[in-house]
């Protein structure tokens, strides 16, 4: 099974 | 001062339905324009995005700028008891430390009213980058949450591939797998159900089907939904309101 990606790994925490 | 008035309480429940199994507490920003939500799910694996503009609302004012801190939960349980076509009112002062809701039957004479302890969070915020995704498809909202819940017996992800002979889920599991696919159609009497893709190039991603379920509760909101893909990239899936929108972004499986 394919691990989950997290938003955090994509977009810029503010 | 916040006053924002909706002619059914049914407008706002639904919307929170379609947010509340993602998030705890978070805050609302309300300003003249109306109210915004963004909001990360505690696993961080889909950011809600609400826009109520002020045209949604029959009447709507807010002179200076207020956050509303709340849990989304406390504030369902308060909407529960407000019946789907009372008239509904959100009043704020400025610097208060309570949301007060009425809940109004004009035919009955009855008047509730409910403060919502606010509270100070401090919230973690994603800046999401304007971007032209390679797929966009518009597709009936109650089609794909029915796909959706069908694959979910096979397994817990589901695959969506995008190209230009239409969009095809697929999942498998111990019990086998399975697959839907729909060719792009226009469906003239029933507008809602035809599927429009507009395509740069096709995509594949694979996403964990029980919090796309969750984000399919958004169905009671709109006819239609938006899915916007880019191979490698978080989804964005848009469920518009009348005046604003629910959007969500949800990351993908991780593929070697």
């Amino acid at each position: 099974v394919a691990p989950q990606g997290r938003l955090t790994d994509f977009f810029k925490v503010s | 001062m916040l006053e924002a008035k909706l002619d059914a309480a049914s407008q706002l429940k639904k919307i929170v339905e379609a947010i509340r199994d993602m998030l705890g507490e978070c805050n609302i920003e309300c300003n003249e324009t109306g109210l915004a939500l963004q909001s990360l799910d505690k696993s961080h694996i889909v950011l809600v995005s609400l826009l109520l503009g002020s045209d949604g609302f029959s009447e709507y004012r807010c002179d200076r700028g207020v956050t509303l801190g709340l849990n989304i939960n406390s504030l369902a349980t308060v909407l529960r008891c407000a019946n789907n076509d009372d008239i509904l009112t959100l009043r704020s002062e400025d610097r208060a430390n309570e949301l007060i809701l009425t809940f109004e039957d004009s035919k009955a004479d009855r008047i509730s009213e409910f403060n919502l302890r606010l509270m100070d969070i401090d919230q973690e915020y994603l800046a999401i980058p304007e971007t032209e995704y390679a797929a966009t498809v518009v597709m009936s909202a109650a089609v794909l949450q029915r796909t959706l819940r069908d694959l979910s017996a096979l397994s817990e992800a589901v695959t969506i591939e995008i190209d230009k002979e239409g969009i095809r889920f697929s999942a498998e599991g111990d019990l086998g797998k399975g697959s839907t696919h729909f060719k792009p159609c226009v469906d003239m009497e029933n507008a809602e159900n035809s599927i429009n893709i507009t395509l740069s190039e096709p995509v594949s991603l694979s996403f964990n089907l029980q919090y796309f379920s969750n984000i399919t509760k958004a169905s009671s909101l709109s006819s239609t939904v938006t899915l916007q893909m880019t191979a490698g990239m978080p989804a964005q899936i848009e469920y518009k309101l009348p005046s604003g929108h629910v959007r969500y972004y949800f990351a993908p499986k991780i593929e070697d």
